[in-house]
């Protein structure tokens, strides 16, 4: 028998009624090994030799597996719950991460109705194909420092949006490089002499004809990201605007709108029903530190229970590193916390669905609170995943810096998460803000 | 924390801060051969931690001149104060998981110890915090560290299966080392010799660049 089988045999508690635990629930469970089982089966989705790719092969057969996955999504009628499970199970960041997490969210947030109505079908059956572009050159975590205008011009009714300065140059955004033919934009409202701050309006970026970028829209890829593999599937791009003209029914208008003379108008809905949507992406960011976590936990905690060194005496073969209390002390606690991100990734979702309802009654008593604390919930997890897949790398040894390991390629796609959506210690600030309020 | 004295109760992940005042004077309260995985000891030991970090970085706050220079200068400290609070929302969130009813042979007590691991590590590694807090004397750190020591020992023999439960295939995992099956050496050795640096037993540039020197 083998030493995992053996180890297998030691288990003082059911196992399969952990997995359930795990997943959430039975039919969770089921859910997943379905669509594990799908994803591991295709060939399309083969993914062991991704780190000796170049940039363009491995960019490019990222583009594959997309398509091949919408292919999948509409031969088999994937519900978007399997079909979500099934990008999870790809394991590669790619440019359907951005069109459906963020840019679909962001016009149903903050669209009205009407725009909605527009906009929504073509991005579902992925006729458009769009980006969240907030980030700037010079300015990341400070949304309020961003430097791009959207200046109105009521004598046509459209929107000229500019890029003023180098550092207002439109940098990170996913999708955005290659593939977005959409972008939600960020951007400071210039109406009637005034400065009305950023608000949000849907350009389009490229040619839905050829896919070449349109007249006076700049745009390309950023260029390699750290480690092989990692976010180095996806185009983060950069993005300049010359004079770029657009409806004005282009600008986002559910919380605030520009009417035809040029007069700025806020809306009756409150500005902070926004903020659920901040609310989702932080739950789904601690969801996934658990999942990488857990990853990492595994691959580390198995081949401890492999690899022997020191301590042979006799016929006796040498001591399992996973007997060592230094192991233990650096390994269990990171298996513990795996877990323990688990339970705080379901009560964000609970989280999540109560301040949502509250928002729907115009209860915004939770808000600052639910806006500090997962702030500083997706500070502290993600750096501790970050540091956690780097402890289990050390933790296998000279071995664990090979590619085979599976972990450099899971720590060069973790650490961005330290920094996107807020820098971590930006965002515990915010927690302290409101410690300090409180 | 200046309105809790107006009498104004903090509500949600913050409400223990309604406590401070206790939270503030009463000090931990195990000694050798009481428990340190008592439930409430641990999460009272976040708690007080967190309000007196909170506390201490308020009074500095209330006593400096402007109060937003206040902030910007005690920005380390802030920190620090954010981090604790985040991390007793975390430990709290896993006990109240294990309050509910959790299915399966003895899958319940299996987390109950992954949690009190996850609690009584976090507060080994923040001794600091604890410290500088006066929450904890240097006996009951020690008394903690024992404790884990016993967890670890606990969990060794159900580590394999409780990442296991997470179920993760190989083909997610990616990982030779990680393999289901733990046949990681042969797997290793056999994926080297289909690497593409080893296609052919001389490499392309030896011509150009090693023979030269070879025969120089």
């Amino acid at each position: 028998m083998n030493t995992l089988a053996q180890e297998r045999r030691k288990a003082e508690f059911d196992v399969e009624s952990m997995k359930v635990v795990w997943a959430g629930s039975m039919e969770q469970l089921h859910l997943s090994q379905r669509m594990a089982h799908l994803v591991a089966n295709d060939p399309v989705f083969r993914k062991d030799f991704r780190v000796t790719q170049s940039r363009p092969d491995l960019f490019k057969n990222t583009l594959r597996k997309a398509a091949h996955a919408w292919k999948l999504v509409q031969t088999l009628r994937l519900t978007e719950e399997e079909a979500t499970k099934m990008r999870n199970y790809i394991d590669e960041p790619a440019y359907t991460d951005l069109h459906w997490g963020m840019f679909i969210p962001s016009i149903k947030g903050q669209g009205t109705e009407v725009q909605q109505q527009k906009w929504l079908p073509l991005a579902y059956k992925q006729a458009i194909l769009g980006c969240y572009a907030q980030t700037e050159l010079g300015h990341g975590s400070n949304v309020q420092g961003l430097e791009t205008t959207a200046t109105f011009d009521p004598s046509t009714d459209e929107f000229i949006m500019n890029t003023p300065v180098l550092t207002a140059t439109k940098w990170w955004p996913g999708a955005l490089g290659k593939v977005a033919t959409h972008a939600v934009v960020y951007a400071r409202l210039l109406t009637d002499g005034k400065d009305y701050g950023v608000h949000a309006f849907i350009v389009q970026i490229r040619s839905l004809e050829d896919h070449q970028p349109l007249p006076g829209v700049i745009v390309g890829d950023i260029g390699v990201k750290f480690g092989n593999g990692g976010y180095n599937t996806m185009d983060n791009g950069f993005l300049r605007f010359n004079n770029v003209r657009f409806p004005r029914d282009q600008m986002l208008m559910r919380l605030a709108s520009v009417t035809k003379e040029g007069k700025y108008v806020q809306s009756d809905v409150p500005r902070q029903l926004g903020y659920g949507a901040m609310v989702y992406v932080r739950k789904s960011i601690v969801m996934d530190a658990s999942n990488y976590l857990s990853r990492a936990v595994t691959i580390a905690t198995r081949y401890s229970a492999v690899r022997r060194q020191f301590g042979a005496q006799g016929d006796k073969p040498e001591i399992q590193v996973i007997d060592y209390m230094t192991q233990q002390s650096r390994l269990f606690p990171l298996l513990a916390t795996a877990y323990a991100y688990r339970f705080l990734g379901v009560w964000m979702a609970w989280l999540y669905s109560d301040v949502m309802a509250r928002l729907e009654k115009n209860d915004f008593s939770t808000l600052p609170e639910v806006h500090a604390c997962t702030a500083g919930l997706k500070s502290i997890t993600t750096s501790t995943t970050s540091d956690a897949i780097e402890e289990c790398r050390k933790l296998c040894g000279g071995h664990g810096y090979l590619c085979a390991s599976g972990l450099p390629e899971l720590y060069a796609g973790y650490v961005p998460a330290c920094t996107y959506e807020g820098d971590n210690v930006v965002l515990l600030l915010q927690v302290a803000r409101f410690l300090m309020k409180t | 924390l200046s309105l809790l004295g107006a009498g104004k109760k903090p509500a949600g992940t913050a409400a223990y801060l309604g406590n401070v005042r206790q939270l503030a004077t009463q000090n931990c309260q195990v000694i050798k051969g009481a428990d340190w995985l008592n439930p409430t000891t641990l999460q009272h030991a976040f708690e007080a931690r967190s309000a007196r970090l909170a506390v201490n970085c308020a009074t500095q706050i209330a006593e400096a001149s402007n109060q937003e220079a206040g902030f910007t200068e005690l920005s380390m400290e802030l920190v620090d104060a954010a981090r604790a609070h985040c991390e007793l929302i975390v430990v709290t969130r896993f006990m109240e998981a294990l309050k509910r009813e959790l299915p399966g042979r003895e899958v319940k007590s299996q987390l109950q110890v992954l949690c009190n691991i996850y609690a009584l590590s976090l507060i080994t590694a923040r001794t600091g915090d604890f410290l500088v807090t006066g929450y904890l004397s240097h006996e009951q750190i020690d008394l903690a560290k024992a404790k884990l020591r016993d967890l670890f020992r606990q969990v060794r023999p159900n580590a394999v299966a409780l990442v296991d439960a997470f179920d993760h295939s190989d083909y997610y995992l990616g990982s030779t080392l990680g393999r289901y099956d733990g046949n990681v050496y042969t797997n290793l050795y056999n994926d080297a010799l289909k690497d593409p640096m080893n296609q052919s037993p001389v490499t392309e540039g030896y011509e150009e660049f090693i023979r030269p020197v070879i025969k120089q």
